[in-house]
């Protein structure tokens, strides 16, 4: 398996942190953040890490797609065209391939089979430099929305932002994966339901281990408290987790192929 | 006392929730922020909303000067001018009332005696933003700066972020409040270095009751911990609020007329 991830937010919503808990292993070492002196005069770049993982004895190559510099400047218009672009460069070089007289056997995909989009858990509903980047990325690839750092939120206020985001998903018209799809199962379709119902999903992460009743897990200390990150009543990275590598990975690469990529490649041969 | 205090920061970094809790009342109740798409062609707005309060049988007057819009649009570029003219204006009108000819006897002060400066948690260090802001902010009025929402850090990711922060004022050169002042006795100059010190103090707000070891707290309950925001091991908030309300309340104004207005004086007479 090939599997590409972008990850997409400000600088400080957690994003190395739950990639490297997500993939159980230092993928990435937090990318060090420019200085605000530093930071003048840039925008967004694009960093990609290559890494290998067994999953159950599998192998699987991931492909980590940062963003630094999104979102982080005093103007942040568009901000986001050079994710964009590299999407679409992807696409791109994967129809070249395609189109070739020696077709290789076998073409490396470097197409972004899925984009976590970072919400910060401090807004009360999406704010104008989200909404323009959720309409854009969703049109072109899997975008996965979750609410960074949510042990910043009581119960109450997690359950009232997730209200508030739904409805503004679904208000603008985000193409939000999982899509709908009438060749799936009942259940299939049963578990998308359920899936759809928890996005954006409201997630901790945790390079530290800490003790909570005896055990050592993954999770947060504070002189007030402990979350354990794996724990589906606290947060819901497991749900992510499974998501991501477990029930959905093989529709995220086949997805961004059928739908993505063949939406890219018609409109390349018509013009 | 007339005491007015600007509130500045990104919209959520619970500014009213913690003026509601420095004062003890629901003083400010959130301003309905504005959604996505009325945010668009905005830019900040002074809103000053007017209370009294009664600490130890002493009348305070206090005008909350609260800035929605700052630092929430796509393009922030500018998003201080708002702040900068409407302090500014205040001293001018205060300047204007000193030189009528009938001189009333009592001028009414609306001069900006401190400006609360929110620091949003996540961050590594200081943003191009920040920087920007606490530059000009700081050499026309009291500026204290706090880490907003620190329950979202762990102690050792607060000292952290605190030692960074301190790092970068004193590297950038701002003129953070409190002011070494020769005047002061050996016991007030201790108390301003033990607050120099702590400053950025580390936060927590709450309009919320919880009960925590039977007794009832202003605090934060979540299912993996409650935060108590009047401990003084668990955040800062009392130390702020001492600090504003009963130790410096009296230096912050005589501060803001014999420093800030007499430098604003100063120059418009010259010119
Ligand atoms: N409260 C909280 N802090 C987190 C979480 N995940 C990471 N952090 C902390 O946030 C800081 C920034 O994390 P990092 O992964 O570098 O953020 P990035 O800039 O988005 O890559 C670090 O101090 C992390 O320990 C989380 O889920 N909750
Ligand atoms: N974790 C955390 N949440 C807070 C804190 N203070 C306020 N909040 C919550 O943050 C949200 C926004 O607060 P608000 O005061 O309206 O922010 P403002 O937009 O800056 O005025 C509300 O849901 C508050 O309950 C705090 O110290 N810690």
């Amino acid at each position: 398996f090939q599997f590409n991830v972008m990850v997409v937010g400000r600088s400080g919503l957690g994003k190395s942190t739950l990639v490297n808990t997500l993939f159980s292993s230092n993928l990435t070492r937090s990318n060090g953040r420019h200085s605000a002196a530093e930071a003048i005069e840039k925008t967004t770049e694009i960093k990609v890490s290559s890494h290998v993982l067994m999953e159950n004895n599998v192998k699987l190559n991931i492909n980590v797609i940062d963003t630094p510099g999104f979102g982080d400047q005093i103007n942040n218009e568009k901000c986001w065209e050079p994710l964009v672009k590299y999407i679409k460069e992807q696409h791109s070089q994967y129809l070249r391939k395609e189109l070739t007289a020696q077709r290789e056997r076998f073409i490396v995909d470097t197409r972004v089979h899925c984009i976590l989009y970072f919400i910060s858990p401090h807004i009360k509903d999406l704010n104008e430099l989200d909404v323009v980047c959720l309409k854009k990325l969703s049109e072109i690839a899997n975008v996965v929305p979750v609410i960074a750092k949510s042990d910043s939120l009581t119960l109450d206020e997690r359950s009232e932002l997730k209200k508030n985001l739904q409805n503004s998903f679904s208000k603008y018209n985000f193409n939000i994966y999982p899509y709908d799809n009438d060749e799936l199962y009942d259940d299939e379709r049963q578990l998308n339901e359920d899936i759809k119902s928890l996005i954006p999903f409201a997630i901790v992460g945790s390079e530290k281990e800490i003790v909570i009743n005896g055990e050592s897990v993954r999770g947060r200390k504070t002189r007030w408290g402990a979350i354990n990150v794996e724990d589906v009543s606290q947060c819901e990275f497991v749900f992510l987790r499974d998501f991501l590598t477990r029930t959905h990975l093989q529709d995220l690469i086949e997805t961004t192929s059928l739908v993505h990529y063949e939406s890219f490649r018609s409109k390349q041969l018509i013009a």
